[in-house]
């Protein structure tokens, strides 16, 4: 769901 | 277009005033700001999730005021008994972010 090695921009992940 | 915004002038004015209670900076609410009001809806965490995934339209981590009004929408939906859509459906897209 979210790209390799990016974070999380979401604080309930 | 002259599609209307869902959020409705009276509850724009409601969640603004929420939003400003929260201390933003620079016309932004960080994520840590916001989720323990999301949190005190004691909605499922994993819908609160979602609520903010389609809530933070820029995907930058923090809402800006329409972003926070979407989210608060989509909360009090929620305690209503609405599911909360998989996808932000185009009457619920802020204006400013069309």
């Amino acid at each position: 769901q979210y790209p390799a090695g990016g974070s999380s921009t979401n604080p309930f992940l | 277009g002259d599609l209307h915004w869902v959020v409705k002038p009276e509850e724009k004015m409601k969640f603004d005033a929420i939003f400003e209670s929260l201390g933003p900076s620079g016309g932004i609410l960080t994520g840590d700001k916001v989720k323990p009001v999301l949190l005190n809806s004691k909605l499922p965490v994993d819908i609160l999730g979602r609520v903010w995934e389609l809530s933070d339209i820029d995907r930058d981590g923090m809402l800006d005021r329409d972003e926070f009004s979407v989210a608060m929408y989509l909360v009090y939906r929620a305690l209503e008994g609405e599911p909360v859509p998989m996808s932000l459906p185009p009457p619920l897209v802020p204006p400013s972010k069309r």
